[in-house]
């Protein structure tokens, strides 16, 4: 141990292991935890150590390699689907896994499907056996649902629905999973049945063949290119051409289309939100809450170990941390480490609390919960990646390394403001919610 | 907001959704505080934000209202009333970060030492803010310069107490090393020992002459 480090260790103020406790729900909670890290750790194939000397395509590989690897621990251990087991094992490979999108995918047919075609798609999901993106980004579309333009119209003859993108601009762009790995797209269109246009609904659209993996006929497919991170994710573009898919493929849950071609609504308008709203609860709580607690954690550490210069002239070289400038920078990203830990607790109850009377479509909570989630998403993600930033240069050139994490942590903590929502647009969707109120 | 506007004294119909509520609780014009101290009070900071972030809505909602009034269409009044709307929004966002954290360290009572570093943790996340946006909170005359210098003292006085607890409180995040997969953020502190082993791992140092350089400089040596 470093004597500049230890020493900060000496006489605690407080009970660190309980106040871990406190951060992870509880005492059982932190011993699960530390057991499944004990259990990744001890799994040479899931070592993050050469991460930072990949190319995108060894990082793409090296992803999916390491989500099946857990999916088989998993198996072996009795880790059941969505359980807090794969959650830890998640966190103890830092997220760097593939098939993320998948689980949107797979989530969003649970929150906007009808039950069976939860019972068909979700066990088809769980095993594998279909690999899943959630297609709602286009070129020249974003957050805003309404404005997307892809259609999918009722062909009332066939009983199928035609998808297509109609313009360059219409053509799905980013969604992850899609580049190289889905086989199944999960696209947001706008549904054109009794000759009216019924604003956007979600779609199962089959793009490549379960057998050779090959495109389907229609479908133009590939990966965007390289990006500022997520080179594990491969970001996708998917062009329609008039694809025809079964009635049965429209998600059902709020809206459906009878054969004959008659719209009946189930829901309300923000229905098609729930799922979106879904994802970003678990974005701030299993992903821009950590990286800047990690990012903290980095900076903190260093400060104490760094020493520059001295605060009096009889002095040896100071820590940088015992400077009034650099306290500035690292306290107060450190109290919003633990400020947004609680609120994306508080954000988790709210969520859950609300999502069953959701699903039993009564709505009275849905536009607290969508402007609530919405609005602290921004601000999270904004803020945080203002911290992580300020980490980051708190450590001076050793933090321009990607050595010492932390570009990577502010790369994959950018892309949380824009994706699941921009932010603009999400801080907006907050304000009408507040000038209603 | 709306319909108070319309009849005067009366309140909204029905109850407002439990994030908004504080938006037609009762609002202080000023604000209380008189030493630096005071400003370290949940219950005080907590109310700045709420007055701040309510006068933020009634003015986004004014501008709305005075655009639409001028014959201004629906539109437009909110495209040109935006940026205003934002202002409100992280305000509003702002108070409800600060009151989440505050009322998740009063369920902390049985672990007072906890509570106590949290709560410091808590004062700063809150008395940022308010430095950061001051001219928020001097815009009405809440805060007054005086107050705000109570504000910055009592926020430079948490630095050091925070200062002992900063490496406890970052181990309690409890990332193993091998999560945090970091040369300069190792537990056991030996982030010079590691930089210089990791670098070598780099591929760039497996080779002894690097790839390219004889084929581009030799043209020019050679003449």
């Amino acid at each position: 141990m470093h004597p500049d480090i230890e020493s900060e260790r000496h006489s605690p103020s407080f009970n660190v292991e309980e106040l871990t406790n406190i951060l992870d729900g509880d005492a059982e909670n932190t011993a699960l935890r530390r057991k499944v890290e004990s259990i990744i750790h001890g799994e040479p194939e899931l070592s993050l150590k050469d991460n930072y000397f990949m190319t995108q395509n060894e990082r793409y590989e090296a992803a999916v390699k390491k989500k099946f690897h857990i999916l088989m621990l998993a198996q072996r251990l009795g880790w059941s689907d969505g359980s807090r087991e794969l959650q830890y094992a998640s966190r103890s490979v830092s997220g760097d896994l593939g098939f993320v999108i998948h689980h949107v995918f797979q989530k969003t047919i649970r929150s906007l499907g009808s039950e069976e075609q939860i019972a068909k798609w979700d066990p088809l999901c769980s095993k594998f056996q279909i690999l899943g993106t959630y297609a709602q980004t286009e070129m020249g579309h974003g957050t805003y649902l309404q404005g997307l333009e892809t259609e999918a119209t009722y062909d009332a003859a066939t009983q199928e629905f035609v998808v297509h993108s109609p313009t360059m601009t219409a053509i799905k762009w980013w969604p992850g999973d899609l580049g190289r790995s889905a086989t199944h797209a999960l696209v947001q269109a706008q549904l054109i049945c009794s000759g009216a246009r019924q604003g956007m609904h979600a779609f199962i659209v089959p793009i490549r063949s379960l057998d050779d993996h090959s495109p389907l006929p229609g479908i133009t497919i590939g990966d965007i290119g390289p990006k500022m991170d997520f080179e594990h994710t491969d970001n996708g573009f998917l062009k329609l051409d008039h694809v025809r898919i079964p009635r049965e493929n429209m998600l059902n849950r709020f809206a459906k289309v009878l054969p004959d071609g008659a719209y009946v609504k189930l829901g309300v308008p923000k229905s098609n939100y729930l799922s979106m709203v879904v994802v970003r609860v678990d974005i701030l709580l299993g992903e821009v809450v950590p990286l800047l607690q990690k990012a903290c954690i980095i900076a903190i550490r260093y400060s104490v170990i760094r020493r520059q210069s001295r605060l009096r002239p009889s002095d040896p070289e100071a820590k940088v941390l015992d400077y009034q400038t650099q306290q500035q920078k690292l306290f107060p990203p450190l109290a919003m480490a633990y400020a947004f830990h609680f609120v994306g607790n508080h954000l988790l109850e709210f969520f859950h609390r609300s999502y069953s009377f959701i699903l039993n479509k009564d709505f009275t909570l849905l536009p607290e919960l969508h402007a609530l989630s919405a609005g602290l998403k921004a601000m999270l993600s904004d803020f945080c990646t203002q911290a992580v930033e300020q980490c980051r240069r708190a450590c001076g050139g050793h933090g321009y390394s990607k050595l010492s994490g932390l570009p990577s942590l502010l790369t994959r903590v950018t892309a949380s403001c824009t994706y699941e929502g921009e932010n603009t647009v999400l801080y907006l969707q907050t304000a009408r919610f507040l000038i209603k109120s | 907001y709306l319909n108070t506007q319309k009849c005067p004294g009366s309140t909204p119909k029905g109850s407002l959704p439990q994030s908004v509520a504080y938006l037609t609780a009762p609002d202080l014009a000023r604000c209380p505080a008189q030493t630096a101290a005071d400003f370290l009070r949940p219950e005080l900071y907590t109310t700045a934000w709420a007055h701040v972030a309510v006068r933020l809505i009634k003015d986004s909602v004014h501008h709305l209202q005075t655009l639409r009034q001028a014959g201004a269409d629906e539109h437009d009044a909110w495209n040109q009333t935006t940026v205003i709307h934002i202002q409100a929004t992280k305000a509003h966002l702002h108070y409800v970060t600060v009151k989440i954290f505050t009322e998740a360290l009063e369920k902390l009572e049985s672990q007072p030492e906890i509570q106590q570093v949290l709560r410091r943790l808590c004062d700063l996340y809150a008395l940022h803010g308010i430095l950061t946006n001051a001219g928020d909170f001097l815009h009405d005359g809440f805060l007054s310069g005086a107050q705000i210098d109570m504000a910055r003292k009592a926020y430079l006085d948490l630095l050091p107490l925070i200062r002992k607890d900063a490496i406890l409180l970052t181990d309690a995040f409890d990332f193993t090393d091998q999560c945090l997969n970091s040369a300069l953020g190792c537990y056991d502190g030996h982030a010079y020992e590691r930089l210089f082993q990791w670098a070598q791992r780099s591929p760039t140092n497996t080779q002894i002459s690097p790839c390219g350089l004889k084929r581009h400089t030799r043209p020019l040596m050679l003449k």
